[in-house]
This record gives structure tokens, C-alpha cells and sequence, in this order.
């Protein structure tokens, strides 16, 4: 409890701007946890590499991404973290066996078009909505 | 080595191994349910690596929707259809008739027409042969699409059938002539084939580029209805009602070039909510 009054306190008193600073701060007591902290990783999907070049024109793969990594306290550690999952990390805390920690999972998805054939060599060009992870938070 | 991480595996915590076949299957299996087909498409003209270097050698079809992607590629992705089509009309060296999507787009710039369109569609034709060879159907072209793979719950929005024009001069030079474009309702074996007046274009013989004519309602019953798709029919005529030869009128045929080939366009909208099936 004292910790989290402590927390809120530094809280008002930083800026939007001095956000990064923040953050770091909270690395160095708990860097190891940063490492696993919830956060997007790279992953690209390629359609050439699944042998699908001969049906597929356009693109080649796509960045898909994903997100990683633990949601635990202090949860402003963790990008776009919602308000609820404040809730779950100390229901967690209180209950480890029986409730979960907050999801990391994709807050921003993003769409990419695909140009293909189909069976009867007509071509579709199809957006499919969120299929490219642009960020990802604490749910 | 279908999924490849760009991190180091050491600094995402992970240790990465490749796929064994079947997993490989099962991955292919769920990408493609996330791109909403059931199958593997196994197209009868797919993609050669020769063809994909050499856009040259891609039929008219794959040509334009491929300009049509190359358009939007580098944008936003937020970019709609309405940009797309807009694009795609800039590329298309169309003659000076109206297009449905460029009248559209220059008249109503809010419409919803275009912006809620999610799949744009092109189609190969299918007569083998162009009929004009019979004595009976000299001055007739015939052309058919097959609409019926349409993906469930799409409805078409838009659709139109591209046809190129090359110049011609000599005899015709100063000539103007009148293109129609008829819905084909049934065949006979005996009698003539019943046709419905779809649209009319007027052009001059000198005039070069793709002429492109309004389908929208015809797609829509091909689509609900493919048992009534009997294709379409293309008639040439001068001012005064002499019948011409769609090739002499410099209609680009089977015999043509690859990037010159018939084909129909449609733009598709979601009528309904898909919803994955349980694997």
C-alpha cells in the first residue's frame, strides 16, 4: 500500500514528457522483470517460405508480430496497460493459484491487403482487418 | 523456417526451432484460416517465378488488379477502395468515356459507394474461341465470367466488363461507332439467343484504350443465380446502323495481347458477419 501512495505521488508530479524517464527509473529496481515485461516482438510471416508464391501476387509475407512478456506490477511499466488489469494483478497477488495475471496482448492491429488466385484464376485483392500487431498492452 | 523471428531468440527470451512437417501443415491450415479460405486456391494459370519478374507477361486481369495494389502499397494502410478504384482508373489509359467508378468518384465525393467496398474482384474470360468465326454470329462477341466462387456473405457493390480498343483507320477513318453490350438471358439451338440491352458507349474508330461498361445488376443475379449466367454479348455498329466486326472495329480478342485481354472487375461488401468455424 505504501508503495502504491508513493507510486501515485511521482505520478502527479511527472509530465507526459518526462514519461521515458519514468520508466527507466522503474528498470533499474526491477530490471530482470523488464526484460520479460509485456511488449510487441517481431515475427514475419512469409508466404514465399510457406510455398504459396504461385497463388499469392502481392505481398511477399507481412510483419504479423506479436506480444510477449509478463504483466506484473508496477503495470506503467508495461505500455497501454488498461485500467482493469490493475484490478487483476492484485487479485492475482492475493490469489495466485486460482486467478491469472493480466494478458499481454495487442492493443493497436493494423490491416494489410492481399492479392491472390483463386481456384478458377480470377484475382482477389482483399484487406483483411487487424493482422499486423502495432502495439501491445496489459488486458 | 516459415516464421522467422528478426529478434535474437536470446534477447526475446525464446529458444527457436524449426517446424517439423506437419506442424508446418497445421501453421499453413491456420493462416489460411485467418485469410477466410478453406483450401489451398490451386489456380489452372497460378504464377510462373518467370511471370512474377516479368509483369509483361501477366494477363490484362492480374495486370490492373496488380496496379490497383501497387497504388495503395506505401500509403496508409487506412487507404479505402474508394482510393484504390480511384487509382486505378488514373492507370488504366481508359478512353475518354466515363467509367461507373470514375463518374462516381468525380460526382460524389462522400459517397459510400466505393469507401465501403472490402474486396475487389477480377475475372478471366472464359470462351475459349471468339464466335465471330460462324457466319451466323459474325458481328457478335461473346464472353463469360464465372461468378460462382464468391466468398460467403459478399455483395457486390460495383462491377464492371473492360474491353481494350486498338485504332483502326483506313475504311472507317472519320467513322464513329456505336458499342453495346448485352446480357445474354438464354440460348437457343435454333432460334436466336435472347439478349438484354445493357449498356451503349460511342467511339470513334481512331480512339485507343479500355472502354468499360456499367454490370453491376447483371453481376449481382450472376452471383445469386449462376445457372442464369450466360455470359455477355458485344455488337459493333457504325452511325448508320451498319453491323462491324468487333476485330475490324479493333476490339482486342482471345488472339490479342496477354495485357490486353477482356475481363470484368467487382467490388465487394461484406454483408454479414463472418464468424471462424471450431477446428
Amino acid at each position: 500500500s505504501a508503495t502504491s501512495k508513493r507510486k501515485n505521488q511521482n505520478r502527479n508530479r511527472y509530465t507526459q514528457a518526462q514519461d521515458v524517464t519514468r520508466v527507466s527509473s522503474i528498470t533499474d529496481y526491477n530490471s530482470s522483470e523488464l526484460k520479460t515485461a509485456c511488449r510487441k516482438h517481431e515475427l514475419y510471416v512469409s508466404f514465399q517460405d510457406l510455398g504459396w508464391q504461385d497463388w499469392i501476387i502481392a505481398p511477399k509475407g507481412y510483419a504479423a508480430n506479436y506480444c510477449g512478456g509478463e504483466c506484473s506490477f508496477p503495470l506503467n511499466a508495461h505500455m497501454n496497460a488498461t485500467n482493469h488489469a490493475i484490478v487483476q494483478t492484485l487479485v492475482h497477488l492475493m490469489n495466485p493459484d486460482y486467478v491469472p495475471k493480466p494478458c499481454c496482448a495487442p492493443t493497436k492491429l493494423n490491416a494489410i491487403s492481399v492479392l491472390y488466385f483463386d481456384d478458377n484464376s480470377n484475382v482477389i485483392l482483399k484487406k483483411y482487418r487487424n493482422m499486423v500487431v502495432r502495439a501491445c498492452g496489459c488486458h | 523456417g516459415t516464421l522467422v523471428d528478426r529478434r535474437s531468440s536470446v534477447d526475446s527470451g525464446f529458444l527457436y526451432r524449426r517446424l517439423k512437417s506437419h506442424e508446418k501443415r497445421e501453421m499453413q491450415k491456420e493462416i489460411l484460416s485467418i485469410l477466410g479460405l478453406p483450401h489451398r486456391p490451386r489456380p489452372v494459370h497460378g504464377l510462373s517465378p518467370a511471370q512474377l519478374n516479368q509483369p509483361a507477361k501477366l494477363n490484362s486481369a492480374p495486370l490492373f488488379m496488380l496496379d490497383l495494389y501497387n497504388a495503395m502499397s506505401g500509403q496508409d494502410q487506412g487507404m479505402d477502395l474508394k482510393d484504390w478504384s480511384h487509382r486505378a482508373t488514373l492507370h488504366s489509359h481508359q478512353l475518354k468515356v466515363k467509367s461507373l467508378l470514375g463518374s462516381h468518384l468525380g460526382s460524389v465525393q462522400d459517397s459510400a459507394f466505393l469507401s465501403d467496398a472490402d474486396m475487389v474482384m477480377s475475372f478471366v474470360n472464359l470462351v475459349e474461341h471468339d464466335k465471330e468465326l460462324s457466319p451466323r454470329l459474325w458481328h457478335h462477341r461473346e464472353f463469360k465470367f464465372n461468378l460462382s466462387q464468391i466468398p460467403e456473405g459478399e455483395a457486390v457493390t460495383a462491377a464492371e466488363f473492360r474491353i481494350y480498343k486498338d485504332c483502326v483507320l483506313g475504311s472507317f477513318e472519320n467513322q464513329t461507332f456505336l458499342i453495346s453490350i448485352y446480357q445474354v438471358l438464354a440460348e437457343h439451338r435454333n432460334r436466336e439467343t435472347n439478349i438484354f440491352l445493357l449498356d451503349t458507349q460511342t467511339v470513334w474508330a481512331s480512339d485507343e484504350g479500355w472502354l468499360e461498361f456499367d454490370i453491376t445488376a447483371t453481376s449481382n443475379l450472376w452471383v445469386m443465380n449462376p445457372r442464369h449466367n450466360f455470359g455477355l454479348q458485344l455488337k459493333v455498329e457504325t452511325k448508320d446502323g451498319r453491323n462491324v466486326n468487333t476485330k475490324a472495329a479493333g476490339f482486342v480478342g482471345r488472339d490479342g495481347p496477354y495485357d490486353k485481354q477482356p475481363f470484368m472487375v467487382a467490388f465487394f461488401k461484406a454483408s454479414e458477419v463472418h464468424l471462424r468455424t471450431t477446428r
